[in-house]
């Protein structure tokens, strides 16, 4: 009945009564930011023409843009302590999410968990979570250049010829290693990946990662089969994170949150590595 | 040597562009994972023998050191390890790959909410558990106990460098004072 807050002193989130993020507040402002979930209608083509091909392993393609809400209603439960406040989402019976916000951080984690993705209506899916602010970016996103370098992204646009995108989704998606930004002269909002995933801005303020996906065609590229994981069953679940920083765009001497990004983005992709012992000691003799 | 060839060629085949993309057939994929799996294995050997040796003091009396396990839990990413799960004490070594030195709040799955957990200087450190969101608890093929995740802040971690937590289900520890209050029930 009433809005949900997980937080610390750096990164505040609040949930609207429908379970959905709504508002982030970081860096002394608050920015209207959702997230969902969605999945695209994958394109079946016809193989033996090149410009009708199926949506497959090589190739992203959704079927006349065609795209899906996971839900409109999320069940929350929330969990607050002294080191991590925590919100766990569920959107429908195969996709759910953790999103976090720990004591000392300043951004928040989403821990999403997808699959399996259901067929039993012979449609192909390509699930994403989006992000949607109203950060107007006119057009321009960022995404990495594995890891290192970010470059600079326009939709409908390619730097060295002019081009005429006739599918306005897949033609404006990019690979992204471990992070997708987007910015205007106030506020920047940045997401870390823990994998690497497609992503793009379809529109100001707004962006996607695709986190799993289901074809049941092949798109005759190569590979010769469909991308339909059933080895252990109904099909694969995939479980990742994101990381999500929000706050002023000015880069400040004193704060720079492209470099607080760069730091988590370390620690993301390369995390203590743990080993577990069995000890029969007690701790005094242990130690 | 072996061990690490062994992981050393796995390494290389994971360098084939499919295996980059994942546009290989789902047989390989499967091949792929099984290597992986073996090559981390074997070379956990190698894990261990090397942390029996750097973690002996060198002011330690007694000649035949013990030696530690050092498993590694390939299943974390669903919540799952059968060493914290199955054991009331346990050790866990956290090794820092990054050349500086990090903070990290670790996540370990357990069976119970009730655990203390001791730095490598003696000290205890504020702890909290959470439950193991169900939508993972239902995992089909999921074969864990662990109905919780233990959350403790590991600070300082040395740049390539490692520090060694102590892990114990507080019912199991002598009374040394007055019992901490039970967790609220949300």
């Amino acid at each position: 009945s009433s809005y949900t807050v997980i937080g610390n002193n750096n990164i505040k989130l609040t949930f609207d009564t429908n379970g959905f993020l709504a508002y982030v507040t970081a860096d002394g402002m608050t920015r209207t930011i959702s997230q969902e979930f969605l999945y695209y209608i994958a394109a079946t083509g016809n193989n033996e023409e090149f410009l009708n091909r199926s949506s497959g392993a090589y190739i992203f393609r959704p079927d006349k843009n065609q795209i899906r809400f996971a839900t409109d209603e999320v069940s929350l439960e929330v969990y607050k302590g002294q080191l991590v406040q925590e919100v766990h989402q569920q959107f429908n019976s195969w996709i759910s999410q953790v999103v976090r916000v720990y004591k000392q951080s300043n951004h928040a984690e989403f821990e999403w968990l997808v699959g399996p993705i259901p067929i039993k209506d012979n449609i192909g899916k390509e699930v994403i979570s989006r992000f949607t602010s109203d950060i107007k970016s006119e057009g321009i996103f960022y995404t990495d250049s594995n890891g290192r370098e970010m470059l600079k992204r326009r939709r409908n646009h390619r730097e060295t010829w002019n081009v005429k995108i006739h599918e306005s989704v897949a033609g404006n998606y990019y690979p992204v290693t471990t992070k997708i930004a987007l910015e205007d002269d106030t506020a920047r909002m940045a997401i870390l990946t823990d994998r690497a995933q497609g992503g793009s801005s379809l529109e100001d303020g707004v962006l996607e990662l695709m986190v799993h996906r289901r074809l049941l065609h092949d798109d005759a590229f190569g590979v010769g089969e469909a991308l339909n994981e059933t080895e252990y069953g109904e099909g694969l679940i995939a479980r990742g994170k994101h990381h999500l920083f929000m706050g002023k765009s000015l880069q400040r001497p004193e704060v720079s949150l492209k470099a607080i990004e760069r730091l988590v983005q370390l620690e993301t992709l390369l995390p203590s590595w743990k080993f577990f012992s069995n000890v029969s000691y007690s701790s005094d003799q242990w130690l | 040597d072996p061990h690490l060839n062994f992981m050393r060629e796995t390494m290389g085949i994971m360098q084939h562009h499919d295996a980059v993309t994942g546009t290989e057939k789902q047989k390989v994929a499967l091949d792929y994972a099984k290597r992986m799996s073996v090559a981390l294995r074997a070379c956990s050997t190698n894990i261990r023998s090397v942390l029996n040796q750097l973690s002996i003091s060198s002011d330690r009396v007694s000649p035949q050191p013990t030696k530690f396990e050092f498993k590694t839990c390939t299943l974390l990413n669903i919540s799952s390890c059968a060493t914290s799960e199955l054991n009331d004490r346990f050790a866990l070594t956290l090794y820092n790959p990054l050349a500086h030195s990090t903070n990290e709040y670790v996540r370990v799955p357990v069976t119970d909410y009730k655990y203390v957990v001791i730095d490598p200087t003696g000290k205890s450190l504020p702890t909290q558990v959470v439950p193991v969101p169900k939508a993972v608890t239902n995992l089909q093929h999921r074969n864990s106990s662990a109905q919780y995740e233990l959350i403790f802040l590991a600070s300082n971690l040395p740049a390539v460098g490692y520090k060694t937590y102590y892990i114990e289900k507080s019912d199991s520890i002598p009374v040394r004072g007055k019992p901490s209050a039970s967790p609220k029930k949300k």
